[in-house]
């Protein structure tokens, strides 16, 4: 039979009455650029982990979605990211946590399912292997966005004065 | 958190998922999304899953092992367990979020219990949609 692929961009969604119309169409327009790249995949006769992985990469590099570039920031102002991926074929899997640096963490995470006998790595041993596996690394500034910053600086003035909401939309970036 | 699922022509499955965390979290925390059975699962004799929400229910629920548990030992079709997960047990501990969910027969899920979910799908010969709300 024919594929199939479904993506998604995280549960923080920008509430209804924040949404406009042109940030609207700019999330449908991200979201379509990065089903065609899992789409050219699988058309292509590719595997479901191949087309997973390019598919998250895409999303990864995308500053709109809580990933990679455009991810949300620690209290103290850093990044640290996670990242998983899995085949269904032998249950291989490979993950990451606590990351900063590889471009792509699911790379990373691809890294340590073909390039160790482990499943889960952490902090610098993780980093270590996408040093090795030669995947590329950006600086600190490479994953800053000012929507993020300005969220992070938000969430902590509301904890400074007990505003603290449990807003979905504010705490999954 | 972002994340793909896919069942290629081959009849295989996989899933990855990719996240910051939460807003303002603590240094070292670690969600669901890097935890094989919580927010990341791949099997192709039942199906593969990318979650994203608040990380500790869907880590306290095994969120994505149980819907491959309940369509491999009780039967239960994707639509059934995802649903089940998602809009009972999640609900029930006062966790918020969604899935994506593909199953080796080539149907899909994509629950949530909150606002809405960034999602997409391209059905090969058929449906492909993206929505927010």
């Amino acid at each position: 039979g024919g594929f199939t692929l479904l993506i998604h961009g995280g549960a923080g969604v920008l509430p209804r009455d924040a949404m406009t119309p042109e940030a609207e169409a700019r999330y449908h327009a991200a979201l379509d650029r990065v089903l065609a790249v899992g789409e050219t995949v699988l058309a292509a006769d590719g595997s479901a982990l191949d087309a997973v992985e390019a598919t998250v990469c895409a999303l990864e590099d995308e500053p709109l979605f809580n990933a990679g570039r455009g991810a949300v920031f620690t209290r103290d102002g850093r990044h640290e990211m996670d990242a998983a991926i899995m085949e269904g074929r032998d249950r291989m899997a490979g993950a990451v946590a606590g990351i900063c640096g590889p471009r792509n963490p699911i790379r990373a995470a691809r890294a340590v399912m073909q390039r160790t006998e482990h499943v889960l790595m952490m902090g610098e041993g993780a980093q270590a292997v996408a040093t090795e596996a030669g995947l590329p690394f950006e600086e600190d500034a490479y994953f800053f966005t000012q929507a993020r910053w300005n969220s992070l600086q938000e969430t902590l003035e509301m904890e400074r004065t007990g505003r603290l909401n449990d807003d979905p939309s504010r705490r999954h970036g | 958190t972002v994340g793909a699922v896919a069942l290629d022509r081959h009849g295989s499955v996989a899933a990855a998922t990719s996240t910051g965390g939460m807003t303002a979290k603590r240094a070292g925390r670690v969600g669901d999304t890097p935890v094989i059975g919580a927010g990341t699962f791949a099997d192709n004799r039942s199906c593969a899953v990318s979650a994203t929400g608040d990380g500790e229910a869907f880590l306290r629920l095994a969120v994505a092992h149980e819907i491959d548990a309940r369509m491999r030992l009780v039967s239960a079709s994707l639509h059934e367990a995802a649903a089940g997960v998602v809009q009972d047990d999640l609900t029930a501990i006062g966790g918020s979020g969604g899935l994506i969910a593909v199953a080796a027969d080539g149907s899909f899920a994509a629950p949530f219990n909150c606002e809405g979910m960034y999602r997409g799908w391209s059905v090969e010969h058929g449906a492909r949609e993206t929505n927010i709300y």
